[in-house]
């Protein structure tokens, strides 16, 4: 699976996610990068969203809309959305991956709890950075 | 804050010292360059959704990462790709799942959001979709590279799926 959040200079947010599924997939599987709210999912008044991992508990947990709504509901920022969406739900769930997200202030989170990911991202003033785990 | 940009080229189990033979160089490489491509739209003044769709674009153009060309295989052997965009302005969305003759699954996901009133297209439909909008399509063959066909059979041999870069049950959680 690759992916991209991003804000721009407006503080609109976007995201886009593309995949060849899982080796060795059942055909006719579908995992959450396609579906909106699980894998993809950006509103300008929270953040935007991009998973990678099992499908599967990513769409049972609706991951994307779930950062959102902690942020929205909750009031939890970006960072703590994400983390514990990642870190502390979706392994309750057998899930193993991550997610890159922004919200329209910039902020950036890439939070994951697999032992191999490779990230990548730049924010306005600073140094680019590309780092495989 | 400004602008800001982040990308992913997928998960896996597999340890950082396991890719050998240049892999490590590759996948630094692209994700450096997809990061340029979506940083330049957004310096130049352009929207998040062009941002994200340029540097997916880049990845999906990659045999190092699954989506496009390398993608990984269903167990019978095909391709079959999913691939889906969002705007916050106004939530829109597009989405396209279980496609296989069309380069760039992103831009066809781009296309529904923008050119139909619906969120997801699907397999036939999704490639006719494809067709009436003039995207480019390809062989199937184009997107199988020779390594995604070996860890296919490992796949296969140990009676399991594979993330993107593979798996090592026995370092889970890193």
């Amino acid at each position: 699976t690759v992916g991209a959040v991003a804000c721009d200079a407006d503080g609109h947010v976007a995201t886009a996610t593309s995949t060849g599924g899982m080796n060795n997939k059942r055909p006719g599987r579908v995992g959450d990068s396609p579906i909106i709210g699980a894998g993809t999912f950006a509103d300008d008044a929270t953040c935007a969203v991009g998973g990678t991992g099992h499908g599967e508990p990513f769409i049972r947990l609706g991951v994307g809309a779930r950062v959102a709504a902690l942020m929205e509901l909750a009031g939890l920022s970006l960072e703590e959305a994400a983390r514990r969406v990642i870190v502390d739900e979706l392994p309750k769930l057998g899930g193993q991956g991550g997610l890159i997200a922004v919200d329209r202030h910039g902020n950036v989170a890439l939070p994951f709890n697999t032992a191999g990911m490779f990230r990548g991202w730049v924010q306005q003033g600073g140094e680019p950075t590309v780092a495989i785990w | 804050m400004g602008w800001a940009l982040a990308i992913h080229g997928g998960a896996g189990l597999v340890r950082r010292d396991a890719l050998t033979g240049g892999r490590e160089e590759r996948c630094l490489a692209t994700l450096n360059a997809a990061l340029a491509v979506g940083r330049s739209v957004l310096e130049r003044g352009g929207s998040a959704l062009e941002a994200v769709q340029a540097a997916v674009v880049h990845l999906e153009d990659d045999p190092v990462f699954n989506a496009g060309r390398g993608s990984v295989l269903t167990a019978t052997g095909t391709v079959e790709m999913d691939a889906a965009i969002a705007d916050g302005r106004g939530r829109r969305a597009g989405a396209v799942a279980g496609i296989t003759t069309v380069r760039n699954a992103i831009l066809l996901a781009r296309e529904v959001m923008d050119h139909t009133p619906h969120v997801m297209l699907i397999g036939q439909g999704a490639e006719d979709f494809a067709r009436q909008r003039g995207l480019q399509t390809v062989d199937p063959a184009w997107f199988v590279v020779e390594e995604r066909i070996e860890q296919l059979e490992r796949a296969r041999a140990a009676d399991r799926f594979e993330l993107d870069h593979g798996s090592e049950d026995k370092d889970v959680y890193g």
